[in-house]
């Protein structure tokens, strides 16, 4: 099994760092957003690709899903 | 399916690849032989002809390599991204890179990565292909371990490549001598068990709460139940709460559908498939060796030609196995039929005077099926304790 990162803020960089290489995800610094959580947006295309239930959020299915082992190359690109 | 953007592909049939180096996790023959069937699954589909070459540049140069190689994508150790390819182009483009830190194998009799299934999914990037979000897909993005001894490319894929290439041509794509060199081990076996006709499309998915729902075959399988119908099975997930829906091809895409039976052996972490005479034993996704096997070996006698049931009963660690109106009981310990058997179902188990189309075993009971109703028994008396709709675990 995934060995599980250990703490929250760990789990969150691990998945920005995910959506950054599969989903197109870029951090903007100065980014103004009305978005409580900017990666939301990019979660809810990740969790519509692999058809798990569409939240927005990271939880433990999804942070699951992204530490299987799976190809390099990006699954949506701009 | 989905391809890159502006959908890149080989403007030409003839396209050249070259193995530039190799794992020490495996043999230079596996790894050639895992490459050339990889390639062997789109030529069969396509009127792509892919020629090897052993020096100069190829269209597709394939590598390993270990975390930063040269190009923007470092890999990143063992796990996370096993390998990554580039769309058609000149240049880097079309290459294929695998990461050395994974353990690549050629089977799934033990730990790693099937060099085989990865190096045809990337290969599938290097014609054009993106990722696909259909479960099952070779072009889907996670890694799945599966059996692939007999191993066919899904229709979704092909339907992606042809969308790119085009159906095949009519001579064959490959010269002859190449598929030869399959080892023995890998050459499928007399008794695949695949034996219908290969372009078998799926009947109609039957519905969850069809109120006549039967089932052929039910097992536990690592905590979850599945219950099979045809060529799909319902997975039943303690960690899930909705059920999900899948085609036995989608894990064992070498076992034929229309199980008659199935059951766990926990301990073992194995499921026992049967069909017909035969029988089969999986781990996971993985067939073991050596399958399938007579029926006949378990003791059966000759007269029964197949059976309609089976549940292993994993406090007692007896199997019964149910045909008509009578059933047997395997001693797993002794792996052996016991003695006395076969026994009229109706008298044992009373409530149940009929045939049994599907068992399993639940904590302190066994579920047997019959039609559309299901009968909770109480293991230890026997007992029958309530009859239900057979679909009553889909939450209808």
């Amino acid at each position: 099994f995934p060995v599980a990162p250990e703490t929250e803020k760990e789990d969150m960089q691990f998945a920005q760092k995910y959506l950054e290489n599969f989903y197109d995800f870029k951090e903007e610094k100065n980014f103004r957003t009305t978005h409580l959580n900017p990666m939301a947006d990019k979660i809810r295309e990740m969790q519509s690709f692999f058809g798990l239930e569409v939240t927005g959020e990271l939880n433990r299915k999804t942070l699951d899903m992204m530490k299987q082992p799976r190809c390099g190359i990006p699954d949506v690109r701009s | 399916y989905s391809t890159f953007p502006r959908s890149p592909r080989w403007k030409k049939e003839d396209v050249t690849f070259r193995i530039l180096n190799y794992t020490p996790d495996m043999s230079q023959a596996e790894v050639d032989e895992a490459i050339t069937k990889a390639f062997q699954l789109w030529s069969s589909v396509t009127p792509l002809r892919f020629t090897r070459l052993y020096s100069g540049e190829a269209d597709i140069m394939i590598s390993f390599a270990s975390g930063f190689h040269g190009d923007f994508y470092s890999f990143d150790g063992p796990g996370g991204t096993l390998a990554h390819a580039y769309p058609p182009g000149n240049g880097i483009g079309g290459d294929t890179h695998f990461d050395e830190d994974e353990f690549w194998i050629k089977s799934n009799t033990h730990e790693g990565y099937n060099l085989f299934l990865v190096a045809a999914h990337e290969l599938g990037h290097s014609l054009g292909l993106g990722h696909s979000n259909v479960f099952g897909a070779l072009m889907y993005p996670i890694y799945m371990a599966r059996d692939t001894r007999n191993y066919r490319l899904p229709q979704d894929d092909i339907n992606g490549i042809q969308a790119l290439y085009g159906p095949p041509k009519e001579s064959p794509a490959f010269p002859p001598q190449e598929p030869t060199e399959m080892t023995p081990a890998e050459a499928p076996t007399e008794m695949s068990p695949r034996e219908e006709p290969t372009e078998v499309t799926p009947s109609e998915r039957p519905q969850d709460c069809d109120p006549h729902l039967t089932f052929d075959a039910i097992t536990t399988l690592r905590g979850e139940i599945l219950f099979f119908k045809g060529s799909y099975v319902w997975r039943k997930s303690p960690y899930f709460s909705e059920i999900e829906r899948d085609t036995i091809s989608t894990f064992w895409p070498s076992l034929a559908a229309g199980f008659d039976a199935a059951y766990e052996i926990d301990k073992k972490d194995r499921v026992i498939f049967f069909k017909d005479n035969k029988y089969w034993a999986v781990s996971g996704y993985n067939i073991q060796p050596g399958f399938p096997k007579p029926i006949q070996n378990l003791g059966f006698p000759r007269s029964v030609k197949k059976i309609d049931a089976a549940v292993h009963d994993q406090n007692a660690k007896k199997t019964y196995f149910f045909v008509g109106n009578k059933y047997w009981s395997f001693d797993e310990h002794t792996q052996s039929m016991e003695r006395g058997y076969p026994r009229k179902i109706a008298v044992d188990f009373p409530g149940i005077g009929h045939t049994i189309d599907a068992a399993f075993q639940k904590n302190e009971h066994f579920y047997f099926f019959h039609g559309s109703n299901q009968y909770e028994v109480d293991i230890k008396n026997k007992k029958l304790v309530r009859t239900m709709k057979s679909n009553s675990w889909f939450d209808c």
